[in-house]
């Protein structure tokens, strides 16, 4: 079967918020964290392209392996906030 | 005897 590498998804700042829930970090059970849920009406859900259950590597090219919880989250927290950008790269892995 | 290490589960964080 094809085993598919991480893939780059770039999600744009299309609404207010992000609009996904993450769960996972360095020293827990999910080392790294994974999409736990997509809100309908976020920009998440308007760019399709994320799916729950997939896990986030990278964002913006930062690598959010061996960082805590907290730490992770306010990484992808300030990506969407930052007017720099109107959009977040995030570099996924699909383990299932 | 050793002693198994267990993972304590994840928070989650809506963003």
């Amino acid at each position: 079967s094809g085993q598919s590498g991480p893939t780059l998804v770039r999600v744009s700042k299309s609404a207010n918020t992000l609009g996904i829930a993450v769960e996972g970090g360095a020293n827990t059970r999910q080392p790294l964290p994974r999409i736990a849920s997509i809100q309908k009406g976020g920009s998440a859900h308007l760019c399709g392209q994320l799916r729950v259950g997939q896990v986030i590597l990278e964002v913006n090219g930062m690598s959010l392996k061996g960082m805590e919880h907290r730490d992770a989250a306010r990484v992808i927290a300030e990506a969407f906030k930052t007017k720099e950008k109107d959009y977040i790269d995030f570099l996924i892995a699909d383990f299932n | 005897r050793e002693k198994r290490l267990t993972l304590p589960p994840s928070e989650i964080t809506l963003l």
